[in-house]
């Protein structure tokens, strides 16, 4: 039986304001050698996901604003949400993480198919 | 018992040339919806490897050249290769794909955590 969302998520997540440049994300990118970044809003909710291929799509593409690259409906996950759920969404999407979310939409954690690999090595 | 590169691997591999730009390489990734691309040299052999974080960290530190933000020295995979080993290696590395070669350097697919976390849905 497959562990839940909580299990494997990553607890420190690095998160960039929705006023922020491009650049500033792509710093926060290469610092934190991670691939996807939420975006919060204000109030320090989530308003948003950037990518490291948002930011790829956008040398392509010569966009300037984050606003203008990011995506806004966010596909999430719950702490208690079963892992094979998780796998699902990240399929039919073509996504490789899901910000964790409470029920304020704060983001309390990552979880991405790098973690949910590394269990299929843990029970062998 | 665990499957082998062989059977997760990805066959449709896009790669790109070594004197690409770094805006061909981002061409590439947005029209594949992929987020690594093997660099191959002018005889078709891995070369190196650009992944849409080094394209991102391209933007952060304003690098030009695509030689100048592709990894060098790449790890790969071979296609009897045992999935433990595969999952090692991108958990020692923090990489999320890996390029499956032949004995020639050559390129035949791309094994990555996505294409492995599906595998634990399957089995449930
Ligand atoms: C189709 S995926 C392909 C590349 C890779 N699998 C990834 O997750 O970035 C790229 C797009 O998915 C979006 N994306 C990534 N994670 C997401 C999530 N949790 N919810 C909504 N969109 C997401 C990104 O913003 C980007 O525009
Ligand atoms: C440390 S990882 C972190 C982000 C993400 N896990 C990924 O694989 O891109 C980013 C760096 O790993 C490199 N990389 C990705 N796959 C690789 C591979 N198979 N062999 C060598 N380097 C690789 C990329 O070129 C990039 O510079």
């Amino acid at each position: 039986e497959l562990p839940l969302v909580k299990d494997v998520m990553i607890r420190e997540v690095k998160t960039v304001d929705d006023r922020a440049s491009i650049a500033e994300a792509a710093k926060l990118m290469m610092e934190s050698q991670s691939t996807h970044i939420p975006v919060l809003s204000g109030d320090g909710k989530l308003a948003g996901m950037v990518t490291a291929w948002d930011i790829s799509t956008a040398v392509a593409k010569r966009h300037e604003e984050l606003s203008e690259i990011m995506t806004k409906k966010v596909i999430t996950a719950g702490l208690e949400e079963p892992l094979e759920l998780v796998i699902r969404k990240m399929e039919r999407s073509n996504i490789s993480a899901l910000p964790v979310i409470d029920d304020e939409r704060r983001v309390i954690g990552m979880v991405s198919s790098d973690e949910i690999s590394k269990l299929i090595g843990k029970r062998k």
